[in-house]
């Protein structure tokens, strides 16, 4: 479950 | 995006606005820790190599390079800047900040989500940028005279992690995320040291008074 939320903020 | 997320995005970039308007316009930094600017170079450049490997948006790609480029251009001017550079308080910024980078090194090696590079320097940077207001802070303590430019940029930066919490708390409930332990906990950290700079922030403009921390 690598799901890159979080990784799309600043 | 929610708005907390927007909101916090834009206390940033306004922080950064004001910080390049005292640069720029007044031709100083005085007041402003070079070492605190360094490490947001340092934060940033570990946090957006993703830009190379990873596309969001239009508007995530922007900010990053913005955030790259003016933290880049500050330090620029604070160290080459013939005005600029002769108004830094550097004797006062005194904070041992190779230290953080350390610290920062060491727990992204131990505490991270995933052992590769772009996962272990995205947690370092977390975890730098969660402690690289100290210096800054340190400065402001040593400051007599805290010009309303300084105060109000150490503010907004403060607001935008605050802000950024919101952002998570909401995402939690509303966009069924998981626990996410290492950016939550580094920006509480983060948040919670200007406390201390926030109470005397606003108690000074409640009382139209200059702004003054203990020291």
């Amino acid at each position: 479950d690598e799901e890159p939320e979080v990784h799309d903020e600043l | 995006m929610n708005l907390f997320r927007l909101l916090g995005d834009m206390t940033h970039l306004l922080s950064i606005v004001v910080l390049l308007l005292k640069i720029r316009t007044v031709k100083s930094c005085a007041g402003i820790s070079l070492k605190t600017q360094e490490l947001y170079v340092i934060v940033f450049l570990t946090r957006y190599l993703d830009l190379f490997t990873k596309y969001y948006s239009v508007y995530n790609t922007a900010m990053k390079l913005v955030f790259l480029g003016t933290s880049i251009g500050i330090v620029w001017y604070m160290r080459y800047h013939k005005v600029v550079k002769q108004t830094y308080s550097k004797d006062e910024d005194t904070f041992k900040h190779y230290f953080l980078i350390l610290l920062s090194i060491i727990l992204a090696l131990l505490i991270h989500r995933a052992f590769d590079v772009i996962e272990v320097l995205w947690t370092f940077s977390l975890y730098l940028e969660a402690v690289a207001i100290l210096p800054q802070l340190v400065l402001l303590q040593k400051s007599r005279n805290i010009d309303t430019l300084t105060g109000d940029y150490v503010f907004l930066l403060g607001a935008y992690r605050a802000l950024y919490i919101l952002n998570w708390v909401y995402r939690f409930l509303m966009e069924n995320h998981k626990f996410r332990w290492i950016p939550w906990i580094s920006g509480l950290v983060q948040t919670a040291l200007y406390a201390d700079f926030f109470y005397y922030y606003i108690k000074s403009w409640k009382n139209r008074e200059k702004l003054k921390l203990p020291a």
